[in-house]
């Protein structure tokens, strides 16, 4: 377990 | 024009300390809704989006939707030379590149204004959907931070794990490993004490415990703190602003490398 996603990977840029 | 009153300006100068570690600079957004940022931290892994409905203000005049872009260590700056009984008053004109403060004593023998200049900041918005989640735990804000505290003093992550026993805080370091289990207790005096568990399936996600750390900054906003899991999912950690609104901290989940 190393790196997290960023939030653009959970949440859709509007 | 806009011009924000708020009566209780201790939770305008609570909610700044609560972002200011987390976010740098962020655009205040103003509409007929209320007062509202969303901003990532620099990494972009945390999300912050606060709330403050225009029906929490004692006066709330918002001409047209305006997009405030301000450095937060500096509103901090500001808003510290207000009084904790102090009244806040927020003024912006159209057009203008600078927003006034404005805080007067509860008895309006001092009244101060400090002006501070806007910034353009280049900031884009996420599209937060609507999501189910698979347990969602609302627990004593307090008893949340000093875990997260102790925990960071063993380890760098922690795993939230929900089960029907209860939600578990894991760590592990160099010198041990640690677990909390905090059960479900409903049997309290004070309903703010209580621990509620609510659980459709039960969910374990791994997250950095300088980040939880640091939302726990919000503490002094909310008795209990309300913390949303989904796998896959950012975990939502939530603090209510007295009754008109809601800080909203998301953080991603370590993943599998």
């Amino acid at each position: 377990l190393k790196t997290q996603s960023r939030m653009e990977r959970f949440f859709r840029c509007s | 024009m806009l011009e924000l009153r708020l009566v209780q300006g201790s939770l305008l100068k609570k909610v700044l300390e609560a972002i200011k570690e987390l976010v740098t600079d962020a655009n205040f957004d103003c509409s007929a809704t209320g007062f509202s940022l969303q901003a990532m931290d620099s990494s972009h892994v945390a999300l912050v989006a606060l709330l403050l409905r225009s029906e929490g203000f004692e006066h709330y005049r918002c001409d047209r939707n305006l997009s405030m872009g301000m450095n937060l260590n500096n509103v901090s700056k500001m808003l510290r030379c207000a009084g904790n009984d102090d009244i806040i008053t927020l003024k912006a004109d159209d057009g203008s590149d600078t927003v006034t403060f404005m805080f007067e004593s509860p008895n309006q023998d001092k009244i101060a204004d400090f002006e501070m200049k806007l910034m353009d900041i280049d900031s884009e918005h996420l599209g937060i959907p609507e999501a189910e989640y698979h347990a969602i735990v609302k627990m004593p804000s307090a008893e949340f931070a000093r875990i997260c505290k102790d925990l960071s003093s063993i380890g760098d992550t922690v795993v939230i794990s929900v089960t029907k026993e209860g939600v578990k805080f894991s760590t592990r370091g160099d010198i041990g490993n640690a677990n909390i289990v905090c059960r479900q207790n409903t049997t309290v005096d004070k309903p703010e004490e209580a621990t509620i568990i609510e659980m459709q399936e039960p969910v374990s996600l791994t997250f950095a415990l300088r980040y939880m750390n640091s939302f726990t900054k919000a503490t002094p906003l909310s008795n209990t703190v309300t913390i949303s899991l989904s796998s896959e999912l950012p975990v939502v950690v939530e603090y209510k602003v007295a009754d008109m609104g809601y800080i909203r901290f998301y953080l991603a989940p370590k993943i599998e490398d």
